[in-house]
């Protein structure tokens, strides 16, 4: 296999193999490769270095750089899989993966419980869940009396929060999310069905026979 | 309060409605 690996890997650190991605995600060689298309747009937007930094994601996302929000940093950092602080192609697209239609549903309810136990300690907390419903009703500039954000919050516990320790753990989360579906519907992005004709250009840069 | 209300919307639906957790942006050129 030619260019596609040799530039690539030299222009970008921590670029892996797309055969080896697409046998460990949901997406096909030439979706890697078309993925890739994307990558390197927004990976060169602010600082041309391979690496996607959090304002390039912003920028990607938002067409804004300056907007800062408890969300947009959330993801950040679980596409940041390695915890650099940037995200190289193969995060890119492991994290991606778990937005494909055909993802397990399983990976989506785990991620889902990481982007909302927003310090990691393996449990959504109440005062988690009220943080980001204060975000939500800034970001929407809609205005809820603090008694009806602790009402919606007790309601919400009473049903997800099983055992009453006042906070969710992932068998609970699991079990709430298969009560709620619809609770799993931003985990799933249609447009990566079509990412290859959203970036065609990917076949003019493919070494790989699959194509 | 009323936390057996059944007309309320859980903690989680609000949450979802945050247009920062659409990844869409991506593909939008």
């Amino acid at each position: 296999m030619g260019c596609f690996h040799s530039t690539a890997s030299k222009q970008f650190p921590g670029h892996e193999d797309p055969v080896i991605l697409a046998s460990q995600t949901a997406f096909s060689v030439s979706e890697v490769e078309a993925l890739f298309e994307l990558y390197k747009s927004i990976s060169s937007s602010v600082i041309d270095d391979g690496l996607i930094n959090k304002e390039e994601f912003q920028l990607a996302l938002f067409k804004n750089r300056k907007k800062e929000n408890l969300f947009a940093n959330r993801i950040f950092e679980l596409f940041d899989v390695k915890k650099k602080g940037v995200i190289d192609f193969g995060d890119f697209v492991k994290s991606l993966s778990v937005f494909h239609p055909n993802a397990p549903h399983e990976d989506k309810i785990d991620f889902s419980f990481k982007l909302y136990d927003l310090d990691g300690t393996g449990f959504i907390e109440r005062q988690e869940v009220k943080q980001m419903l204060i975000a939500l009703l800034c970001e929407s500039g809609m205005k809820l009396a603090d008694e009806t954000v602790e009402i919606i919050l007790d309601k919400t516990f009473l049903e997800a929060d099983v055992n009453q320790d006042g906070k969710i753990d992932k068998s609970e989360w699991q079990n709430f999310v298969r009560q709620n579906p619809s609770l799993l519907k931003i985990m799933t992005l249609p447009y990566l069905r079509d990412i290859t004709t959203t970036f065609p250009s990917f076949v003019f840069h493919s070494e790989v026979d699959e194509i | 309060k009323n936390p057996d209300s059944p007309t309320l919307i859980n903690a989680f639906q609000l949450i979802g409605m945050s247009s920062c957790l659409d990844l869409s942006g991506f593909f939008e050129k």
